[in-house]
């Protein structure tokens, strides 16, 4: 049976299992470049997917890109399936990422939480964290970008499990965590680390457990500040860029201090639209330009790593 | 599913670093149940608040006795929260 072109909205939210059958539907529609993964399953035992995009060879150098590991900032899982179909539909048509992939490939986690995102659906929208049982305490759900091996329970990570930023019994202790980790482990020639978070317009790079600069401070700011810049060329979105000790405040066991620490050196985290009245309650008319605008901010990233392998 | 009727968001900017310090205090009052959806950093920086309804007064009163300005971001949480769930189930018809 002939499939048919995907009539998946782009610009409404949707549930987990709609967002994973468009995983499929891209999977099928551009089977030449891109295919689905899965690495690893949830604590409630729901499966992580990745999109595979490739054009072909051996563990060639890849760049990591995942969103939604807070489940409520929804917008980031609806703007990493946007930014999927644009990266398969823009192979072959656009210089840029054609060039890329014929290079390099692109490993995409649309939704790193999912069973926080469920429980965002169905019982409370802003839940934030995983749905891991804490022994010993009623309250559920480990911080996932608190439970990174990257000066883990340290300052700006709290110790209690009832609180939003908990940090988990152990680094790695979330299972949606160590699959990430495991993956990038594995495959060995990840060279950047990007992540989606919402919101208040934020590029980021190491470090967050600490306040030190990391060794690659100049070239990351550089390359923070033209990403931003490509991002409000689009709609005017203006990002302040920086590490996340000096841009925020200090948060240990994050995701993108553990990448750098590994060897990652284009590690950047996003924190997304809002432009300020919706928080986590982005509008959904906002989908497609918040994933546009960001798709060139990461695009700027890509093409700096693309020709500065290491 | 959890409502949130009559919960406020608010936008809180602070002035120097005595006016972080109160809000790291407010933080750390586990039973007015605050969901701080931008943290206390620096003063430059807002912060944004999900407070119950509940907590509302408590936390407006302690803001207001400290000096710190403040601002409604959301009104009530759950009427945005219908529009987004109203405008789901449109799309998905």
């Amino acid at each position: 049976v002939e499939r048919s072109r995907s009539t998946f909205n782009y610009g409404t939210y949707h549930s987990l299992d709609a967002i994973y059958q468009e995983l499929d539907n891209l999977a099928a529609e551009y089977s030449d470049i891109v295919s689905k993964l899965q690495i690893g399953e949830s604590y409630e035992g729901r499966p992580l997917y990745v999109l595979r995009f490739s054009t072909g060879g051996e563990n060639r150098p890849a760049i990591w890109l995942d969103a939604g590991i807070h489940s409520r900032e929804w917008v980031t899982q609806a703007s990493a399936v946007w930014i999927a179909r644009q990266i398969a539909s823009d192979y072959g048509s656009d210089p840029s990422v054609t060039s890329l992939l014929n290079k390099m490939d692109i490993f995409l986690l649309p939704v790193s939480n999912p069973d926080g995102y469920v429980y965002t659906h169905t019982m409370n929208r802003m839940w934030r964290k995983t749905r891991s049982k804490n022994p010993g305490s009623l309250c559920v759900g480990v911080d996932p970008n608190r439970n990174w091996d990257a000066g883990f329970g340290g300052p700006g990570a709290s110790s209690s499990p009832c609180s939003d930023s908990y940090h988990g019994p152990s680094a790695n202790s979330e299972v949606e965590v160590k699959s990430v980790v495991d993956f990038i482990k594995n495959h060995g020639n990840v060279l950047a680390f990007l992540t989606l978070h919402s919101y208040s317009q934020l590029l980021m790079y190491p470090y967050g457990y600490k306040c030190t600069p990391p060794a690659d401070d100049a070239e990351l700011n550089a390359l923070g500040n033209a990403a931003a810049s490509a991002i409000q060329s689009l709609y005017g979105t203006t990002y302040q860029v920086g590490s996340i000790c000096s841009t925020i405040y200090q948060a240990s066991g994050g995701s993108i201090d553990w990448s750098y620490d590994y060897g990652i050196k284009y590690s950047f985290a996003f924190e997304l639209r809002d432009t300020g009245r919706y928080g986590f309650l982005l509008p959904a008319a906002q989908i497609i330009p918040t994933a546009k605008e960001t798709w060139l901010g990461l695009k700027k990233i890509m093409e700096h790593v693309r020709d500065n392998l290491y | 599913l959890e409502t949130f009727v009559g919960h406020q968001v608010l936008r809180i900017k602070t002035r120097n670093e005595e006016q972080l310090k109160q809000l790291r205090f407010l933080e750390t009052l586990e039973h007015l149940q605050l969901d701080f959806w931008l943290n206390p950093s620096a003063p430059a920086l807002p912060v944004d608040v999900r407070i119950p309804a509940s907590s509302l007064q408590a936390v407006k009163v302690f803001l207001e006795s400290q000096a710190i300005e403040y601002s409604i971001l959301i009104e009530d949480l759950q009427v945005v929260l219908d529009r987004e769930q109203q405008d789901m189930v449109a799309s998905q018809q």
